[in-house]
């Protein structure tokens, strides 16, 4: 299994946002990235779980640190028509993702990593995976302790 | 931007699963898919948001329809030690993913994508993104609807 990712990539230059409380209902989640399109916002991680308990549920995404209060701005100002209930904003995350291949046996390579990251008490705010990659948002004081133990996890040179 | 969408794929052999309540602390990701990495289980899509109101959160993740049944009885035989307040399982999804290059505004991309469904009221369950792809879950009798409106908003030929 440790053959199969093939690296780490990680980037200090996120923050994230999450809109609180939205409703779970069509026409939300376009409601809120029209107007940070329009505002030329570049949105790189969007998460989005479930409404699992009322109908309602949190929209996270994340931006480059320098354009995190102005997407805040204009979350702000749509705030009556977005209907959130909090907007939490943090510019204090580093993203770390594992890259590999043939990763559908995801489930072990995602335990190794939180694992990992567990093992040095670093908390994961936010999990989202696609194909190739698995990634994480942890706290940016964590970064450098997150990657040694991650390349040590994984049998990669570290440095 | 209509360019850089380069195609819509699609996969109904998608289940979700969604740990309702877990506890928003280190360990806790690794200890779900420890469990289900030694039930062989494959894992698809993880989705995990911030714990936005109490310290907890939703793990949401995704296996092939057919590995369902065995993952959920993983996790109930695991509850104690999983401490998770509800199991919602769903067997009921597609997962429908816009492929591109350059997604680095992904803002608008993205948005296009929430329209086009929002447009004939399909709700979207669950979003997750990498730099290539914007995906998301919804509810499977939607397929057919979804993919005809993906792929005229994105103009690539319908069929
Ligand atoms: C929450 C948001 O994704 C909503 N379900 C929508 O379809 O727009
Ligand atoms: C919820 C889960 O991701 C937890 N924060 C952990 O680090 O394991």
């Amino acid at each position: 299994e440790k053959s199969i990712v093939s690296g780490i990539a990680y980037s200090r230059d996120e923050a994230k946002i999450t809109l609180v409380g939205v409703m779970d209902q069509p026409g939300v989640a376009a409601g809120i990235f029209g107007p940070l399109a329009d505002g030329n916002i570049n949105v790189d991680m969007i998460v989005q779980n479930i409404s699992s308990k009322d109908n309602t549920t949190d929209m996270t995404f994340t931006v480059a640190s320098d354009d995190l209060a102005g997407a805040v701005k204009i979350l702000e100002n749509n705030k009556s028509a977005l209907r959130y209930s909090d907007l939490i904003s943090d510019g204090d995350v580093v993203k770390i993702s594992i890259i590999g291949v043939g990763m559908r046996s995801n489930a072990g390579i995602a335990q190794h990593m939180f694992h990992a990251l567990a093992e040095h008490g670093i908390n994961i705010q936010v999990i989202s995976t696609s194909e190739i990659k698995v990634s994480v948002l942890i706290a940016e004081d964590y970064t450098e302790l997150a990657l040694r133990a991650l390349h040590t996890a994984y049998g990669l040179d570290a440095d």
